[in-house]
């Protein structure tokens, strides 16, 4: 009945008993303690005739008909298992048979990793859908935050402006939507919320404290931009595509998180290769 | 021949390529030029690290490459009790706390570091929501985590063992895992 906790020597991590969401991350070096709700959505694409006021979403054009996104979640706690354990914690969440995503903690590292599942997307529905993971928090962000343009320089971004140009708007979410390549991030005075991704993926913060990332898309529709065919990969089985990715959060000040950020992105984006051998040789005679 | 992962990233370069609009057979191929390219660019490594590796005139078996182990599938790891796997940092830096997991069948193992000192493992089950994928599925029951640490544009070769009765219980650094499970809930369109 307890909220569960999960925690390595520089992060503690505690979901709510109640829907099973991550509700509080905390860096026990720092002190620093971010109040969180962190769970899956789905926008719902546009869909009409592609003149002007009624341009569909599709494989071009990414262009919700709504400003709020639906919860992806299930009755009670999205939490199916807890495993810990010296190397590695884990905390295993069901939101829906198709998005499901497990939270790990490894000893001696200072982010956590989020490892996301989603699809195959239901189609029955005949309704698109672009399907975002979203962190609201209780920082002040001051309609801010950081991109970064090609995993080196970090651009500012401000919700609804421009900054060579008057805005418009008139599409409060997709017109706030910018390329991730590696890692997107909020911050206030004390904390930062960094989010770095395995792959470039579209993300924003559309409120205050806020900050999410599209995971998977899939449309019926053309967008009438060129390709000819709606975004609908139904893979080889024919159901959809699965997809799965990581997600690495890290909470410091911002005065540490700048080099802590740029040496992870660097670690992820030059990965150790793995190779393997069968091996017959005993330990020594290999030695 | 070492050059079709240039030409298939060239290809690549087309925003098409870059931000998925072109068709579903175009996608296809892009993804098929792509991954001949991978597979050759790891004949490539393996001859690279086979030729660090030689021991006199012993020449190592040729490297094999697990492009699944983000959904539990190796079959390296899985079929043999005896394996080493050879990590390479293309890092200026050295690099420590990185954490692999291989997907295994035996219960437990002894990870051996290059300084032939044990490493500490952790063993975890492989859930239905790890290996969730359809298609080509390994057969492993669990996955071998333990960390790395290799060297600044180095490598480093760990020997892993499936545990006899005798070895588990000698020298084997192993963590406990406990697993706590909650009754999955039911959404009503599960």
């Amino acid at each position: 009945r307890e909220d569960i906790e999960i925690h390595n020597e520089h992060l503690s991590l505690i979901f709510d008993t109640t829907t099973g969401h991550l509700k509080t991350v905390t860096n026990l070096k720092n002190k620093l303690i971010l109040n969180v709700q962190q769970a899956f959505y789905w926008y719902n694409s546009s869909t009409g005739n592609n003149q002007d006021s009624t341009q569909r979403s599709g494989a071009y054009i990414f262009r919700p008909n709504g400003t709020e996104p639906f919860p992806i979640h299930t009755k009670g706690s999205v939490i199916t298992k807890v495993v810990t354990g010296a190397l590695v914690q884990e905390v295993h969440q069901v939101f829906s048979d198709w998005v499901t995503q497990v939270i790990r903690l490894y000893d001696g590292q200072l982010h956590a990793e989020l490892e996301w599942t989603v699809g195959p997307i239901p189609f029955k529905d005949s309704l698109g859908k672009e399907i975002i993971t979203r962190f609201d928090s209780d920082m002040q962000t001051d309609k801010k935050f950081y991109t970064d343009s090609n995993g080196r320089e970090i651009l500012e971004r401000e919700l609804n402006h421009r900054l060579t140009w008057k805005l418009n708007q008139t599409e409060p979410v997709a017109g706030n939507y910018y390329p991730v390549n590696s890692r997107i991030f909020i911050k206030d005075n004390s904390r930062q919320l960094t989010v770095l991704t395995d792959r470039s993926q579209g993300g924003a913060s559309l409120k205050d404290g806020s900050l999410e990332l599209m995971v998977h898309r899939r449309m019926f529709y053309d967008d009438n931009f060129g390709v000819g065919e709606a975004l609908n990969e139904t893979g080889v089985f024919g159901e959809g595509l699965v997809a799965r990715g990581k997600h690495y959060l890290m909470l410091e000040s911002p005065a540490d998180s700048s080099q802590l950020h740029r040496n992870l992105g660097e670690q992820l984006y030059m990965a150790p290769a793995v190779s393997f051998t069968p091996n017959t040789f005993s330990t020594q005679d290999w030695s | 021949s070492s050059q079709r992962f240039r030409e298939a990233m060239a290809v690549a370069q087309h925003h098409d390529a870059v931000s998925g609009t072109e068709k579903q057979h175009v996608a296809y191929d892009y993804a098929m030029r792509l991954h001949a390219g991978a597979v050759e660019c790891q004949e490539v490594v393996s001859h690279a690290l086979a030729g660090k590796m030689k021991k006199g005139s012993v020449e190592p078996p040729a490297a094999q490459f697990c492009a699944y182990l983000n959904v539990s599938i190796c079959p390296t790891t899985e079929e043999n009790d005896h394996f080493s796997v050879t990590v390479y940092n293309p890092l200026a830096r050295q690099v420590t706390g990185h954490y692999l997991r291989l997907p295994v069948n035996g219960q437990s193992y002894t990870v051996t570091a290059p300084n032939g000192k044990p490493v500490k493992t952790q063993m975890l089950k492989v859930t239905q929501q790890t290996a969730k994928v359809r298609g080509p599925r390994g057969n492993a029951t669990s996955e071998l985590v333990f960390p790395v640490t290799v060297e600044a544009l180095g490598y480093s070769t760990y020997l892993i063992s499936r545990a006899t009765r005798t070895t588990r219980s000698l020298f084997m650094p192993q963590a406990e895992t406990n697993v706590i499970s909650m009754a999955i809930p039911q959404s009503p369109r599960m």
